[in-house]
């Protein structure tokens, strides 16, 4: 079974902004 | 026609220019040239079984005819049609008369000699350059006065201890001939290192000139021959004829070679009149006496009879273009390789640019030589723990729970959480 690539959309990056990739 | 420098098979050899007479058709500088004004001057002359008859002449320099300048010594040396240089009479001039010849370039010398027309000088200096005139060491002297004249012994033997050291012989200071006399010195005559010249620097180092110079210290006494009668008492009597000393030579020669050191088989003029080396063996300079550029994969030597010793271009793998020579590396591999490659390209690092630079790994479908033979890791921003891969497998360090090449998948029992930090956790 191969599993989904990470969605970076459901991160919550509210206290990562350093670590969000701009592209996310 | 094959080149020299190489075998048939590409192989390097060593290769030397031709012997020539390196003084010939060059221009001599002379302190001094009769027939300004014009003069007069009497030698003494030989014949068979009678005493010498004393001759004189005019020189003129504005009179071709009459003329003895400096290009005399150097010019086609031909027994039909004797041509000499002539100093000034010596009574109103200085005893010492210098020639010097510049050659323009190094070269590798065997002999120097010159032919007189005049009696050969009593006490004469021969000295070298080898820095286009800036300095001046004493190459060889003659007299029959060694002590006195140059402060050396006559005939001092030659050890390997003083084989770069000029001597003094009162050999070749013989009044006889008057005329045609030669000097002649051979500079590896009687070094006992001759015999073994690739491997002696010191000697390598001896015969390379760049400059000769020749100086006349003292004429010699001819007031002493038994001359005929009327031209004796011609010499001694009358006024205005007494004897002239000067100096003339119709031949000088400096035999030897274009230094290359075995890297070039002939020298050439460059467009500025410049001589220079036409260098194989990527060497380069006028001597060829350094590696071209990104060709220090081994120290710069000369050639030798046995080994060629060529200039080595450093191993890149097609990345770099220029390298530089680690001498430390060269010892530690044995003598073999000593080149490091400078900023390395197409993401590749090492001193051969023979692995990935971090954050790239190894493409093993590609040659190391290709340019794209360095992938980069690509590592998943949030599922990997860092940015550099295994250089070889390309593989990402991942984070707790997260799989793949890239860290970009939960593996198999985690699922996707909603924290940068941990993004993959076990499922309950």
């Amino acid at each position: 079974e191969v599993m989904p690539t990470l969605d970076m959309t459901l991160f919550d990056w509210t206290d990562y902004e350093d670590m969000k990739p701009a592209d996310s | 026609p094959t080149d020299p420098c190489y075998e048939e098979t590409g192989a390097a050899r060593r290769c030397i220019p031709e012997f020539i007479n390196a003084a010939f058709g060059q221009e001599v500088s002379v302190s001094s040239v009769c027939g300004r004004p014009v003069s007069r001057s009497c030698s003494l002359v030989e014949r068979d079984d009678r005493p010498a008859v004393r001759t004189c002449q005019i020189c003129d320099a504005s009179d071709p005819r009459n003329a003895h300048p400096a290009s005399y010594l150097t010019d086609l040396n031909s027994a039909h049609n004797l041509t000499c240089w002539q100093s000034e009479n010596l009574q109103s001039s200085p005893l010492n008369v210098t020639l010097t010849l510049s050659l323009g370039k190094k070269f590798e010398i065997t002999y120097v000699s010159l032919q007189f027309c005049s009696p050969r000088p009593e006490s004469l200096a021969i000295y070298k350059s080898m820095d286009y005139g800036r300095t001046w060491t004493p190459y060889q002297f003659y007299s029959s006065q060694c002590r006195r004249m140059y402060n050396r012994p006559n005939k001092a033997a030659i050890t390997k201890q003083n084989e770069q050291e000029a001597l003094c012989t009162d050999g070749h200071t013989d009044l006889y001939p008057l005329s045609g006399g030669l000097i002649a010195f051979s500079t590896l005559d009687g070094r006992p290192s001759g015999k073994d010249f690739d491997s002696s620097p010191v000697l390598q180092d001896w015969v390379t000139v760049t400059d000769i110079r020749v100086v006349f210290s003292r004429p010699q006494h001819t007031r002493a021959l038994p001359m005929s009668g009327r031209e004796s008492e011609d010499a001694l009597g009358a006024p205005g004829s007494l004897p002239t000393y000067y100096y003339a030579v119709g031949d000088f020669q400096v035999g030897g070679r274009c230094k290359c050191n075995g890297h070039a088989s002939r020298c050439v003029r460059e467009k500025d009149g410049k001589l220079l080396c036409e260098c194989k063996h990527n060497t380069e300079g006028p001597e060829c006496d350094r590696c071209k550029p990104f060709h220090y994969d081994r120290p710069w030597q000369r050639a030798t009879g046995k080994e060629a010793n060529e200039c080595l271009p450093c191993n890149c793998n097609l990345h770099a273009r220029r390298c530089r020579f680690n001498m430390e590396l060269y010892k530690l591999s044995g003598r073999k390789s000593g080149g490091v490659c400078m900023n390395c390209r197409h993401n590749t690092a090492g001193r051969h640019c023979h692995y990935c630079k971090e954050g790239f790994y190894r493409d093993m479908g590609k040659a190391i030589t290709h340019r794209r033979a360095c992938k980069a890791c690509d590592c998943h921003p949030v599922g990997a723990a860092g940015k550099t891969c295994n250089q070889t497998t390309g593989q990402c360090p991942c984070k707790d729970g997260v799989t793949g090449i890239t860290c970009n998948r939960c593996a198999k029992g985690y699922q996707q959480s909603r924290s940068p930090v941990a993004p993959c956790i076990k499922i309950p």
